[in-house]
């Protein structure tokens, strides 16, 4: 463990948390992507199924644990909750989600590091990881003003994998023989497809104005 | 994984 990494585990633990505290705090879910909410579950559940037969640490088993139980919380809210159900814009949040799904799949059936049921689909997780933000970047560009928590919720989810690109740089620079190249490349893809927000983010934040993404 | 470390990573 070194400190980017732990710096990236609390960036992703806290814009859940900001997401959480959104979605409590106003009642709503305008602004947020069901969609993407569901791929990040996804993500969660076929990553961390060692979960069921292998121990790292506390931190780490925690970790999982919250992760799997705050985004199924998130689409209970959306989903089930009686008034944030009804801020939900199915309409816009229109994305093709099976169009991301598949070809990950099949990338996964065919780059992995193991051809065994818990590789293929930890390998699935890492790649759908990096374009499941798509469906809520899209939704940000339909919904004119973007409400700063959604904002901020989105912003910190970027810096997290952005703060796991220090951590391989650094683990690369410190454990002679340290090889992730499947994490390596799809992480650097997520993080690639957060510049262009990230651009918008921080002009809004500069000029004291209110986020919005060019559609 | 092949090279034998479990994924320590989240």
């Amino acid at each position: 463990m070194n400190i980017f990494r732990f710096a990236g585990d609390m960036t992703h633990l806290l814009s859940i948390i900001v997401l959480l505290l959104k979605i409590n705090a106003t009642k709503s879910c305008a602004g947020v992507s069901l969609k993407t909410q569901e791929l990040y579950l996804l993500v969660f559940v076929t990553r961390y199924l060692d979960l069921l037969y292998s121990y790292i640490s506390l931190y780490n088993t925690f970790m999982k644990l919250f992760f799997i139980c705050s985004s199924g919380c998130v689409i209970w809210y959306i989903r089930e909750h009686k008034t944030v159900s009804q801020t939900y814009d199915s309409a816009q949040d229109t994305f093709r989600v099976l169009f991301l799904a598949c070809p990950c799949m099949i990338l996964a059936l065919t780059v992995n590091h193991d051809f065994t049921v818990t590789e293929v689909l930890w390998t699935f997780s890492i790649y759908l990881e990096a374009v499941a933000i798509l469906p809520q970047l899209v939704l940000l560009q339909r919904t004119k003003n973007v409400d700063t928590l959604t904002g901020n919720y989105v912003f910190l989810l970027g810096g997290y994998r952005a703060l796991y690109l220090l951590n391989w740089i650094y683990r690369i620079l410190t454990e002679p023989g340290y090889r992730q190249w499947i994490v390596w490349i799809s992480g650097t893809i997520q993080t690639a497809i957060y510049c262009d927000f990230f651009y918008y983010y921080i002009k809004s934040w500069r000029n004291n104005e209110r986020l919005s993404l060019p559609s | 994984a092949a090279m034998g470390a479990p994924h320590d990573e989240l």
